[in-house]
């Protein structure tokens, strides 16, 4: 463990707290995608069946604990509880265009040709591209609650601290992975214009809006 | 691919 990956975890439990308590207190999801957020839930899903095969350590299983269940909690709240508050309507980009090709290539390039392997493999492949339909509902409202911009900036900087702690390991540990490491390129790169916007606009008080 | 395939980041 070191401070990149720890402060990492912290930014993305930040991220998944924010948005469940945004949801839970203003008992509304309007401005969020649920698309995004079931991506999320099968993220977790996938890529932590390991709880039932191996223990690493109490924060390790804690953490992957609680992911697995804000997410189904986000979840649920957006489509079931909350659902009258759901925007549908912006929510409309075509997920299967992600899914598939994200499982075309967790089968032909893993680490290993296994169940779990391939399952891990399609979890991080999909998580670098699980944000595309909330920036893309972001595009088509032309604007963002300051509380999602927040969440936002916390779930993009998760990864660009995974990438400070890969090149960490890897000096230290001589360790890396390199389907992490692309994967989490690719999904820190995804959030540029939105880190740029939330630092030219949200941090100046302004509110984010895209020019519609 | 004998590699450590024990993921221990979350």
């Amino acid at each position: 463990m070191n401070v990149f990956r720890l402060t990492g975890d912290l930014s993305h439990l930040a991220a998944i707290i924010i948005l469940l308590l945004k949801i839970w207190k203003s008992r509304s999801c309007a401005g969020i995608s649920g698309k995004s957020q079931i991506l999320f839930a099968i993220v977790f899903t996938t890529r932590y069946l390991d709880l039932l095969t191996s223990f690493i350590s109490i924060y390790n299983t804690s953490m992957k604990v609680i992911y697995i269940g804000c997410a189904y909690a986000t979840v649920y709240l957006i489509y079931m509880k909350f659902r009258a508050t759901y925007d549908g309507n912006h929510d409309s980009f075509r997920v299967e265009f992600l899914v598939v090709p994200v499982g075309g290539l967790a089968v032909l390039v893993n680490h290993d040709f296994s169940f779990l392997e391939i399952l891990w493999t399609f979890s991080i492949y999909l998580e670098s591209v699980a944000i595309l339909p909330q920036l893309f509902m972001i595009s088509k409202t032309g604007e963002a609650e300051t509380i999602t911009t927040h969440y936002l900036f916390c779930l993009g900087l998760y990864r660009a601290l995974y990438l400070l702690n890969w090149i960490w390991r890897f000096y230290f540990e001589s360790f890396f992975d390199m389907i992490a490491i692309v994967a989490g390129v690719v999904q820190t790169v995804l959030y540029c214009d939105f880190f740029y916007l939330y630092i030219t606009k949200v941090l100046k008080g302004k509110k984010l809006s895209l020019p519609a | 691919k004998a590699k450590n395939l024990l993921h221990d980041e979350l």
